[in-house]
């Protein structure tokens, strides 16, 4: 998850 | 109804009014085009019916397989009343000529088979939002915790599919079968894409984004 840290924080992001 | 409802909004290219005119803009301002549209692309998943109640894992490693199809299947949409070009997005339009130029012929000529059988089809909205998530259901990722969850929601997406022909394309009772048959040709489509733009990221003529280089590296 580390190296897709981006696609994980968007996911997580409920905007 | 609820993927139509969830279909999002138009996204426009926006290109550099001072860089000069060749091939590396018109790349850049793809490049950039399509890191803004993997945003939104994140954001519709999690719309898609079912998609949100997977696990965190889950929902990355089906993203992550099927970006390039989703983002491919738009662009083959919005493409399908053009006679020639592929519509990027309505103020980027590339037809065969400048995707020679920047080295996507080979890609211009998958994707335009792609659109040619659609055509032949008239597919519509409801079937083009339909099959956009189930290629995102059914991405065949490696990484799947969770068989059963994501199973499920291949049923429904199937489900709401059938429901849909046999209420709206009752002449063709075949209809359905003949839309899932063009997902092999959206995987293979996708995975030229995918070598095209690792290509473009090799040659380093184009600055690409944070976002877009992830999901490229995520698809090896």
């Amino acid at each position: 998850k580390e190296k897709h840290k981006i696609l994980h924080r968007l996911l997580q992001d409920s905007t | 109804s609820h993927l139509l409802l969830v279909e999002p909004d138009k996204i426009y290219a926006m290109a550099d009014p001072t860089a000069p005119e060749n091939d590396v803009k018109v790349l850049t301002t793809l490049c950039d085009l399509v890191d803004r549209e993997l945003v939104v692309i994140i954001n519709w998943a999690k719309h898609v019916p079912g998609f949100s109640a997977l696990s965190l894992g889950d929902q990355m490693g089906l993203l992550q397989s099927a970006w390039m199809e989703v983002l491919i299947l738009g662009l083959v949409f919005r493409s399908l009343p053009y006679e020639e070009g592929l519509v990027y997005a309505d103020n980027l339009v590339l037809e065969r000529e400048q995707c020679r130029v920047v080295g996507l012929l080979d890609l211009y000529c998958t994707i335009l088979q792609l659109i040619t059988k659609y055509r032949k089809l008239q597919l519509d909205k409801e079937e083009f939002v339909t099959l956009k998530a189930m290629a995102l259901a059914n991405s065949d990722s490696m990484s799947i915790e969770n068989v059963e969850a994501i199973q499920n929601l291949q049923d429904l997406l199937h489900e709401a599919l059938q429901d849909y022909e046999t209420n709206q394309h009752l002449a063709d009772p075949h209809r359905s079968g003949k839309l899932l048959m063009t997902l092999p040709l959206l995987r293979q489509t996708a995975n030229k894409a995918i070598q095209s733009f690792r290509r473009v990221v090799t040659e380093g003529k184009v600055p690409m984004h944070k976002l877009f280089l992830e999901m490229l590296e995520a698809k090896a």
